[in-house]
């Protein structure tokens, strides 16, 4: 499934 | 975490930190853009939307908290507080900012990774933030006299994001899959607006003059 695109960043 | 993103975070707090000090320590708000810190407090409401939802690391929740409160510490000084309200260069700050609003919010829906809500209110805080100054710096070049306070919180915004954009170039070569031209632009862009600022603080540091934008 697509990856969820995580922002870890601020 | 890299050291240029961890540098560019505290180099955001720190200019957070100081404009709460000029505002607390000389208990006025001239030659602040009301405009741009409330563009500041959307950019960080649609940003961290997935504050109570996905925790990622402690740094980064207390971090995210840290801005939305400040931001918004911030407006309500700026619009309710008894003494600090009176300061504010209302009809100086005349920036049309409703349309860096809407063409964020244009562009957001036309380029984004997915289209979801999440997605979407991401790219739309990235495109914001991009242009979230420019009511700040239309002001400076209107103030004549601006404050050592002011000017080093706007030199230390526009540095924070150009650590960011040593982030993006570190994590492309050393991660695989890190490809994020989103905010590769919109970071271009934000810290380019800033080029002419870089340079007349750079002028008035070396000559020692007070910073002054011309018109």
């Amino acid at each position: 499934e697509v990856e969820e695109t995580a922002h870890d960043e601020l | 975490m890299n050291v240029f993103r961890f540098a560019g975070d505290m180099t955001h707090l720190f200019s957070v930190l100081v404009l709460l000090l000029k505002i607390y320590a000389t208990k006025s708000c001239s030659g602040i853009s009301l405009k741009t810190q409330e563009l500041y407090a959307l950019v960080f409401l649609t940003r961290y939307l997935d504050l109570l939802t996905d925790f990622i690391s402690l740094y980064n929740t207390v971090m995210k908290l840290v801005f939305i409160s400040s931001s918004l510490a911030i407006v309500w000084c700026m619009r309710a507080h008894p003494v600090v309200r009176r300061t504010y260069d209302k009809d100086q700050d005349t920036f049309r900012h409703y349309t860096l609003v809407a063409g964020s919010l244009v562009l957001a829906l036309l380029f984004h990774d997915r289209f979801t809500i999440r997605e979407v209110c991401w790219a739309f805080s990235i495109y914001l933030e991009a242009v979230a100054i420019l009511p700040q710096l239309v002001l400076l070049q209107r103030s004549r006299n601006v404050d050592n306070l002011t000017g080093q919180y706007v030199f230390f915004l526009g540095a924070y994001r150009a650590f960011y954009i040593l982030n993006w170039i570190y994590r492309y070569f050393t991660e695989q899959h890190f490809s994020r031209w989103i905010p590769w632009i919109a970071g271009l862009v934000q810290t380019g607006l800033y080029a002419d600022f870089f340079y007349y603080y750079y002028l008035s540091w070396k000559n020692n003059v007070k910073l002054q934008l011309p018109a």
